[in-house]
C-alpha cells in the first residue's frame, strides 16, 4: 500500500492530501504555516510544521520515506526546486511537483521530477477552448499537440457523412465515436451521416478543432 | 465576434487572456499590478492598470462592454465578489469566475456568476485519481456509464495483440488509439501488439477498466 507525502498545503496541496486521505491512503503532510497544518492534521496520518528546505528537518520528519511525494509550492520557485532536489537525494522514487511557470516546470523536469503539473495553465487551456469552440464539452490532452475533444455536432455537419465532409484530409481530425441518444457508434464508417444532437468524440489538434 | 474581458492577471487569468488572444479573439485585460498589465499588453487588444473594485474605473475602462468577463482573483475573496456584483450591475451577460474555496464559489454562484471554476481543486481531483488507480492518467465521461480513459498499458498486455487479449469480448472495452513515443496509432488493427510505455485511449465502463 503506497504512502504519500504532501509538501505545501496551499489550495492544490491541501486538496490532494485530503482526497488521498479520504480514499483511505496513508498521507504525511507538511507546511511551514502552522494554521494550514492544523487545518489538515485530523484528516491525514501525520502532519508536520516544518520548512521543507531544511534538509535535516525534512529527513527527521520521515516525510521522505514515502513512495510518492507531491511538492506543491508555487510562489517560492527557489524553495520548490530545492525541496525536489533534496527529495531526490533522499531517494524518493516518485516526485510530482506543481510548477508556477513553464520555466519552473522545465527546471523541475530536468532535475528529475517524475511529473510536473500546471493546474492554472491547464484549466486556462480548457476554459479558453470551451469559450472559443462552439459546442465544446470536454478536452483531455493525449499527446504533444493532440487532444481528445468531446463536442456537440457542428450544425453544418448535420445530414452529411464523414466521407462528404472529408474530415481527415480537410481538417486532419478523426471522429473516434458518435454518441446518439443512448447509443455509442465506435469508429463510425465513412458513410455514417451526422444527425442533430449527436455528440462527437474527436482526436485532433486544438487549432484544427477551433476551425470547425 | 465575441469580446472577452479578463480581470486579474495571475497564473490563471494571464493564461486565459493569452490563449484567447492567440486564437484571434478580442481581449481586454486589466489588473491592479502594473508589471502584470505590461507583461500582457502587447498580446491583447487593450490592457488597463486599474482596481476593478472601483466601479467608476471599471465602467470608464470599457472592460464591462464585453460579452464574456473572466474574473480571476483568488486571494482577495472580497474583491472577487465585489467585482462580480459590479459586472452584473453593468449588465455583462456571461461572467466566469475563479474561486479559491467552495464557499467562495457558492457565493459567486448565488450572486449570479454564469460559471465558477476551481483550477487547483479540479487538478487535485485528477491527480488524486491518477495516483490511486494504477496507470490511470485521465478520464472523460462520454455516455451513460461509458467513459473515455487514458491509461498506461497494463503490464500483462505487453507483447500481446488486441486479438490475443480479446479485449472487446472479454473486457467489453475498445482501444480507440495508442500513443507510442511521438506516434499516435488510431483504430489499431487486431494484430497490433502492445509495447512497454504505450499509453492507451480506451472506451468502456469504469468498472471494466478498473479490472484491467
Ligand atoms: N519552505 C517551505 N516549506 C514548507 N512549506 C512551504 C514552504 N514554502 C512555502 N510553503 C507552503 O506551501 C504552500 C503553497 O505555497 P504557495 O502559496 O506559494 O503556492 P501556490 O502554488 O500559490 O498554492 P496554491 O496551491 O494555493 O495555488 C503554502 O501553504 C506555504 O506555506
Ligand atoms: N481589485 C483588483 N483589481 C484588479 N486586479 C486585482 C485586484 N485584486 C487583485 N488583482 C489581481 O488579480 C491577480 C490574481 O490575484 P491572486 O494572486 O489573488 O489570485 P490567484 O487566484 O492566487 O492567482 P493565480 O491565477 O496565479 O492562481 C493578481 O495579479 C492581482 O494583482
Amino acid at each position: 500500500k503506497k504512502v504519500f507525502g504532501v509538501i505545501g498545503l496551499g489550495r492544490f496541496g491541501s486538496n490532494v492530501a485530503k482526497l488521498l486521505a479520504e480514499a483511505g491512503a496513508e498521507v504525511i503532510a507538511c507546511d511551514i504555516n502552522e494554521e494550514r497544518v492544523k487545518a489538515i492534521s485530523d484528516l491525514v496520518s501525520k502532519a508536520f510544521i516544518l520548512d521543507a528546505t531544511d534538509e535535516k528537518a525534512l529527513r527527521e520528519s520521515g516525510i521522505a520515506n514515502v513512495d510518492v511525494a507531491i511538492v506543491s509550492i508555487g510562489e517560492n520557485i527557489e524553495a520548490s526546486i530545492l525541496i525536489v532536489v533534496q527529495l531526490l537525494e533522499l531517494d524518493v522514487k516518485e516526485i510530482i511537483a506543481k510548477a508556477a511557470t513553464s520555466i519552473h516546470g522545465k527546471i523541475l523536469e530536468k532535475l528529475g521530477a517524475t511529473r510536473v503539473i500546471y493546474p492554472e495553465r491547464d484549466m486556462a487551456i480548457r476554459l479558453a477552448h470551451s469559450l472559443l469552440i462552439g459546442g465544446f464539452i470536454e478536452e483531455i490532452p493525449f499527446a504533444e499537440d493532440y487532444s481528445i475533444f468531446e463536442i456537440k455536432v457542428p450544425s453544418y455537419f448535420i445530414n452529411k457523412s464523414l466521407k462528404d465532409l472529408d474530415l481527415r484530409k480537410k481538417y486532419k481530425i478523426t471522429v473516434l465515436a458518435i454518441k446518439r441518444g443512448d447509443n455509442v457508434i465506435i469508429n463510425p464508417p465513412a458513410e455514417e451521416k451526422f444527425m442533430e444532437n449527436d455528440v462527437l468524440l474527436i482526436l485532433g489538434k486544438a487549432e484544427r478543432i477551433l476551425k470547425l
